[in-house]
């Protein structure tokens, strides 16, 4: 049984993966000696489904701006096509000879190829979400540098409005993911981190907070603020580039489990 | 969205195909 990545493409494609092997099984175990009864309803309906998907695909690419989904999502197609194309032989075959072995043989690899190209189609638009959710993360990232430059309450304000609704959408995004994965070691190290980072944004303003009304004060403790700030910018900043190694790992990294 | 759907009809119009293949072959097991 293959690994699903997310809780959504397991959903959809856990119940055929589940259909196929026991084909597979029947078919290896040389138990499928019955007559195939006529495919042809059923396979006209995969057909059409296929066709769908295919539009459905190509109209994605043409308005997408990633250029990973672009390059990726042509050969998945082709794949589920190609796969339409052997269930149509295994049509043809098994209506001349029900027991056609050759007929058996393309339903069974026509079945896997869909389920494969599909699988490969959904993980196509899923890394492209992800890296949309990387972005987000970036954003924030490179936000937290402008810290840096904020002396005034005035200025502090307006960092911290900006900042709010980045940290807020990024939280957001990074927790439904987590929610999203299948792997639970992944999933627990992502919602710890947006946690944790949550906790820390208070203290970074409070930290850009001294370090403003030190300036009011004549610079005393000037060196100890900046210090402070940064220490937070840090860690926010790490916490986040840890966020962004955890959103790109597969199901099947196993790395975290030795952590 | 309209991938997922898309790919949520291909999953089902399989299942009913592979289950439809697999049913003869069942009751001669």
């Amino acid at each position: 049984m293959p690994v699903f990545h997310t809780k959504t493409i397991e959903q959809i494609l856990e119940p055929v993966a589940n259909q196929v092997s026991q084909l597979v099984i029947i078919h290896e175990a040389g138990e499928d000696g019955a007559p195939v009864p006529s495919l042809e309803a059923p396979i006209n309906a995969v057909e059409s489904a296929v066709m769908n998907l295919a539009k459905v695909g190509r109209q994605q690419v043409q308005s997408s701006k990633d250029e990973v989904l672009k390059m990726d999502t042509p050969p998945a197609i082709d794949k589920v096509e190609h796969a339409a194309t052997l269930l149509k032989s295994a049509s043809t075959d098994l209506g001349q000879d029900p027991y056609s072995k050759s007929g058996r043989e393309k339903l069974i690899s026509g079945a896997r190829g869909i389920l494969q190209g599909t699988s490969d189609l959904l993980l196509v638009f899923d890394e492209a979400e992800v890296r949309r959710i990387c972005q987000v993360c970036q954003g924030v990232r490179e936000y937290l540098k402008v810290s840096e430059v904020v002396q005034e309450m005035e200025n502090l304000v307006t960092y911290v409005k900006n900042l709010s609704p980045g940290m807020t959408n990024m939280s957001r995004m990074v927790s439904q993911r987590s929610e999203e994965l299948t792997n639970v070691n992944h999933a627990e190290k992502l919602a710890y981190e947006i946690n944790s980072l949550k906790t820390q944004l208070p203290n970074l303003i409070s930290s850009m907070k001294a370090f403003v009304s030190t300036l009011k004060d004549g610079g005393r403790a000037k060196e100890a603020a900046v210090n402070n700030r940064k220490f937070y910018v840090n860690n926010i900043s790490s916490g986040i580039t840890e966020i962004i190694r955890l959103l790109q790992l597969v199901s099947t990294d196993q790395e975290l489990q030795y952590d | 969205e309209q991938i997922l759907e898309a790919a949520k009809s291909i999953a089902t119009a399989t299942t009913a195909l592979v289950k439809a293949a697999s049913a003869a072959q069942k009751e001669l097991v």
